[in-house]
């Protein structure tokens, strides 16, 4: 059992293992900026966080980060500075920002097409 | 890598506008299903609370869209149209691997699974720590369902967890983002009517303030028409919200208000309720002691049953009861029908443009005190009554003529159907 100890385990811990790695130094960042789809290059869900996703190098950087500075209502320096760290270490969704996510590794079978349907759903 | 490389969209789009990137509806049937998958339960909660919050959660994108979303717990999982779980690091098969507590702690995909980090403190309705998990799930569900990130603030579907006091709804744009890939919410109503509260304030005058009601079978939305919505959480189940009346297919509302006189009626076959307002319960009997329900031929002599609709005309003091392509006008002074009625609808209240009447059989005849008008509704459409105030402006109109038609959900939002599995939610 993970410890806690009042009634509606708010002090829930999360056992010290599965904890995220912050996002601390510019390789991080290049990486989250990558994976949620602020740079240029095809961004891959990787498969795992510390994944093979390419990440943007050179200005093709720097204008990523001003995209995502931007979008955060941050000064747009294209310079990785504490408030852009922290808006990258808050919690969030996994879907990337500017995209819509992909269609399921997993996916179900198409269901029946009801006629109205504008178009024939792809096979997965 | 390939295989995933074929399955995700192109890269591209616009960075600097994630609102409006090209997003379409994912699904195309009109009820979809959900499952929370059997091994991947959270260890945080029980089982039944999840399964609570993320019925609500489907229920809040139905309130807001054409689409029903059902629970099923027995289809061959391939069936199912989205899949939820609870999963720590590598999880359920997704090539995507969560990364523990803190950053990313929910994924969805496109038409098909929502994964939730394990590791995050999820937390159920009444908390106001850690991370809700009905906020993330709506979040997730609107992805499922199509909509992109967005920076718009106030919106559910902003990339980051915005913690708020744990009450929170659709607002109007997430409300207009998920109608452009969906539609709005269409449909004919059994009546509408608005309902007039009177109170008394500190220094003892009485005030009135009214909402507005549409029935539809069993359920009912209150309207809120400062906000142009309905209530949060409606619809709701007619027998919770109004006691001793037909829990549903009512076919009419009559408010009879004239000085002396306070008289709430609802209408359903050759019957009559009378409702008090004081006490929130239909009448029991009448003052001579006899019971309710009443036979509508004898209380309202010469008026047929069952009705279409009706409504009571304040300033001629006249009920019009409709019942296919008749009205009958029904003195309430008198007790009895007009000599000169039944008439034609047509004829009583004429059509402006040609041909475009509702002619019979329309659903509901509702005066709306927020419009000062009349509204015949027939099925998803309406007819609004010429006003003493359009004929200020235009004269040449004729007396109770028709406007041409337009659709109720373009004056009336959001007033949409649930499954009836959440109905009493």
């Amino acid at each position: 059992e993970r410890l806690f100890h009042s009634r509606d385990r708010s002090d829930l811990e999360p056992s010290p293992l599965s904890r995220a790695k912050p996002i601390a130094d510019l390789h991080a960042a290049q990486r989250f900026l990558s994976r949620y789809g602020w740079s240029e290059v095809p961004s891959v869900w990787g498969t795992s966080p510390q994944g093979s996703a390419e990440a943007p190098v050179g200005s093709t950087l720097a204008q990523a980060m001003r995209r995502f500075q931007r979008a955060n209502s941050l000064p747009a320096s294209g310079k990785l500075d504490s408030p852009t760290l922290a808006a990258m270490n808050r919690p969030r969704c996994g879907v990337p920002d500017t995209r819509l996510p992909p269609q399921s590794a997993l996916s179900t079978p198409p269901a029946p097409i009801i006629p109205y349907s504008p178009r024939p759903r792809s096979r997965p | 890598k390939r295989f995933l490389q074929m399955l995700l969209p192109k890269a591209g789009g616009q960075h600097e506008d994630a609102t409006d990137t090209g997003t379409s509806r994912a699904f195309s049937k009109k009820t979809l299903t959900w499952r929370l998958v059997g091994e991947a339960y959270s260890s945080q909660l029980s089982v039944d609370e999840q399964r609570y919050i993320f019925r609500l959660a489907f229920r809040m994108w139905s309130e807001v869209t054409p689409l029903d979303f059902r629970e099923d717990l027995t289809a061959p999982g391939a069936t199912v149209d989205i899949k939820l779980g609870f999963g720590r690091g590598r999880h359920l098969g997704c090539p995507r691997v969560f990364d523990g507590s803190g950053q990313e702690f929910a994924h969805a995909w496109r038409l098909g699974d929502i994964h939730f980090d394990d590791d995050e403190h999820f937390t159920p309705l009444s908390s106001d720590t850690g991370i809700s998990l009905l906020k993330v799930a709506v979040h997730e569900i609107g992805h499922v369902l199509g909509l992109p990130h967005t920076y718009r603030v106030g919106s559910i579907m902003q990339p980051n967890y915005i913690p708020q006091d744990p009450v929170f709804e659709l607002d109007w744009s997430d409300r207009k983002a998920i109608q452009r890939l969906y539609g709005s919410c269409e449909g004919s109503f059994d009546t509408a009517f608005d309902w007039i509260h009177k109170e008394k304030n500190q220094y003892g005058e009485v005030r009135v303030r009214f909402n507005t009601y549409f029935f539809r079978n069993s359920w009912y939305w209150l309207y809120e028409n400062r906000n142009n919505r309905t209530r949060y959480g409606d619809p709701l189940q007619i027998l919770t919200g109004w006691h001793g009346i037909p829990p549903q297919n009512i076919d009419a509302f009559v408010h009879v208000w004239s000085r002396g006189r306070d008289e709430r009626y609802f209408f359903k076959g050759n019957q009559y309720w009378r409702y008090d307002s004081e006490k929130d319960q239909a009448y029991m009997e009448d003052e001579q002691g006899r019971g309710y329900p009443k036979l509508i031929s004898e209380g309202f002599p010469g008026v047929p049953s069952s009705l279409d609709t009706a409504f009571y005309e304040r300033r001629q003091q006249l009920i019009y009861f409709f019942k296919e392509s008749l009205v009958f006008a029904f003195d309430v002074n008198r007790n009895q029908v007009l000599n000169s009625y039944p008439k034609k609808m047509t004829q009583v209240f004429p059509a402006i443009m040609p041909q475009n009447h509702p002619f019979r059989n329309i659903d509901s005849a509702y005066y709306s005190y927020a419009h000062n008008s009349i509204f015949f509704f027939k099925g998803n459409v309406y007819w609004k009554v010429v006003s003493d105030k359009d004929r200020r402006q235009s004269s040449r109109l004729p007396f109770n003529g028709l406007f041409p038609k337009k659709s109720i959900s373009e004056k009336w939002f959001d007033v949409c159907d649930v499954h009836m599995s959440t109905l009493n939610m």
